[in-house]
């Protein structure tokens, strides 16, 4: 665990009035090995351990403080500093406004959009949910269940296979029904490496002009994460990222990872099944998490 | 010929880089550079072949196939959710009828929104005969009638969709073990084989998933879905060779006929390449 890790940092600092290039050699190279780990990608991992080392070695050890304490400070700061890059919240005023939710396949979607509805009606505001994956066998049936138990309005186009149809005449309803204040629209999962379907993407969004794109990212994404969040991002207009399955015991590197190729921070985390497991994201906590 | 050499620094550095992107793991990837940095090389391509002699190594398990005791035999598919299982059994139901076998569906997911209808839709695009109850019933109950139907029918496998679960979930991995044992109990051990489904593009937590439900279901065999994308699945090497573990399949997409059966020499050319 980091906290092992951290108490070996201790040990061979100790008895050093300085941090210095060669008493921390040893440290970082199993920082980087517990972040790889952690499915952190090795880019990220590089840049990282970078920015550790360059802010260790300029840092001049105060009496109080052991080198070993300083460092373990400098690692998680500047974790929690990867974690909240581009951080911003989902803005909660009563406007109308649309979500776009895009992924790879499986990693959550449909499921996080009925809990971005609910998360909206707990704060008052009126979700559309919008099925808009055609291709899916039960997709709208799913998500159009999902809104049944939360008891939030759903629409699609049930013999439609065309997204942008879908989404075109639900951006309709929601302005001739006047109800709502957001809009939350399923996509179907694909993969980055899949040209047609990420082009698919791009139009889905200059159609819908969403407010808010949001990367549902399954949080045991391996190595593969900063492909993804590239793919994506020079795809689309991203807004945040939700991250997924964080009931489980991966280490989710692949957040620290999104976050520094996209550009954005985590948002929100899903904790569960339920429509209710659903919170925002705290980077000091997941810092805490990838560290192991 | 070129004489032999040593890598050099920068180059065993960017190999490093290139296992470890493969989710291969940290130990595995290091194991091997320590291994290139000690040996002399003529080319590039010689460095590659031995990478892939290694890895292959490491490929303990035979036993690829779908087994074939039983009448029905029962195969049930498990693992996280969203890692590919209900898709897979399509795949598989769609090969088996190329072999000439009857094939029946069990909705044994009686749990997520539309799952039972998902199946259902498969089951119809092929034809096949399927078991459901309604959303809420008790797998176990459902995976039980399926058998006693294929054993009515005289039908040669049943394919039993499960609910996904975390592996760190007890509760959910208590009620795996109760479909287990019904089934088990109804057609005998040899003829229930259980497959355990991972998303090929997950990281370091598929071993871990590999080993709990190893510990909670002694499985047979792994599918690993999702290797259209860019990710490499380098993680069934550790799963292969610590936990000896047969990948039976690979899915390499959303339609019926996107499964192939695993071949570790093919793989590893792909994950090098
Ligand atoms: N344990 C847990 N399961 C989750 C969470 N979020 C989603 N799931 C489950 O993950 C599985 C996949 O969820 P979906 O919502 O169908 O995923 P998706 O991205 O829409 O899938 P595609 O549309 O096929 O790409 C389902 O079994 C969900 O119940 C979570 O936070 N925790
Ligand atoms: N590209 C690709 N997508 C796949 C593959 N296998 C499954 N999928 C997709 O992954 C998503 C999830 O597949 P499911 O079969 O619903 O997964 P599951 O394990 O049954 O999910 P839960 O029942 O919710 O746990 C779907 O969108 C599938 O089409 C594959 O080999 N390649
Ligand atoms: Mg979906
Ligand atoms: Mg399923």
């Amino acid at each position: 665990t980091i906290s092992e890790k951290f108490q070996v940092i201790f040990k061979t600092l100790r008895g050093h009035h300085r941090i210095s290039e060669a008493n921390i050699t040893d440290s970082l190279r199993e920082i980087r090995k517990a972040l790889l780990e952690a499915d952190v990608s090795y880019t990220i991992v590089r840049d990282f351990i970078k920015e550790v080392k360059e802010k260790s070695l300029g840092e001049k050890v105060l009496d109080l403080v052991s080198p070993g304490q300083m460092m373990t400070k400098i690692i998680y700061d500047e974790m929690v500093r990867f974690l909240s890059m581009g951080a911003c919240e989902l803005p909660l005023d009563r406007s109308f406004q649309t979500l776009m939710i895009v992924g790879l396949q499986g990693c959550g979607k449909t499921t996080t959009c009925a809990k971005l509805a609910f998360w909206f009606k707990e704060k008052g505001l009126r979700t559309l949910l919008v099925g808009a994956d055609a291709q899916r066998p039960a997709a709208k049936e799913q998500l159009r269940t999902l809104a049944g138990q939360t008891d939030v309005d759903f629409f699609t186009l049930d013999e439609e296979k065309n997204p942008l149809a879908i989404v075109h005449a639900a951006l309709k309803k929601a302005k001739d029904d006047n109800l709502y204040h957001r809009m939350v629209v399923d996509t179907a999962g694909r993969l980055h490496v899949d040209e047609e379907l990420m082009k698919e993407l791009t139009l889905l969004s200059q159609s819908a002009r969403p407010d808010h794109i949001l990367l549902t990212t399954d949080a045991m994404l391996g190595q593969d994460s900063v492909k993804t969040g590239e793919a994506f991002s020079r795809y689309l207009n991203l807004t945040g990222i939700i991250l997924t399955k964080m009931d489980g015991d991966a280490r989710g590197g692949a957040a620290m990872s999104m976050a520094a190729v996209t550009g954005k921070s985590v948002q929100f985390v899903g904790t569960g099944e339920k429509i209710s497991q659903f919170e925002p994201f705290y980077p000091d906590r997941m810092a805490s998490r990838i560290l192991g | 010929s070129s004489p032999d050499k040593k890598l050099e620094e920068e180059e065993l550095q960017n190999l490093e880089r290139v296992l470890i992107e493969t989710d291969l793991g940290v130990d595995i990837s290091m194991t091997l550079v320590d291994m290139l940095r000690h040996k002399r090389f003529s080319s590039r391509e010689e460095v590659k072949a031995f990478i892939k002699q290694e890895l292959l190594k490491r490929f303990s398990s035979s036993g690829r196939e779908l087994g074939e005791k039983g009448k029905p035999r029962v195969v049930l598919f498990v693992g996280i959710n969203g890692s590919g299982k209900t898709t897979s059994i399509a795949k598989i139901a769609s090969l088996l009828q190329k072999k000439g076998k009857t094939v029946l569906l069990a909705a044994g997911d009686t749990f997520r929104a539309a799952a039972i209808e998902q199946l259902s839709i498969w089951a119809e695009r092929l034809s096949v005969p399927i078991v459901r109850h309604k959303m809420g019933a008790d797998p176990a109950a459902v995976a039980h009638d399926a058998c006693e139907s294929a054993k009515a029918k005289g039908i040669d496998y049943v394919l039993v969709d499960t609910a996904g679960r975390l592996h760190n979930q007890n509760a959910l991995m208590e009620e795996l073990k109760k479909v287990v044992r019904v089934i088990s109990a109804r057609v005998g051990e040899d003829a229930l084989e259980k497959l355990l489904v991972i998303d090929g593009n997950a990281g370091q937590n598929s071993f871990f998933q590999a080993r709990h439900f190893q510990e909670s279901v002694r499985l047979d065999g792994i599918i690993i879905t999702k290797l259209d994308g860019s990710a490499k699945g380098g993680v069934v090497v550790s799963i292969e060779e610590e936990l000896t573990i047969p990948v039976k399949w690979v899915g390499l997409g959303e339609s019926v006929d996107d499964i192939v059966p695993f071949s570790p020499d093919v793989f590893l050319s792909a994950l090098l390449e």
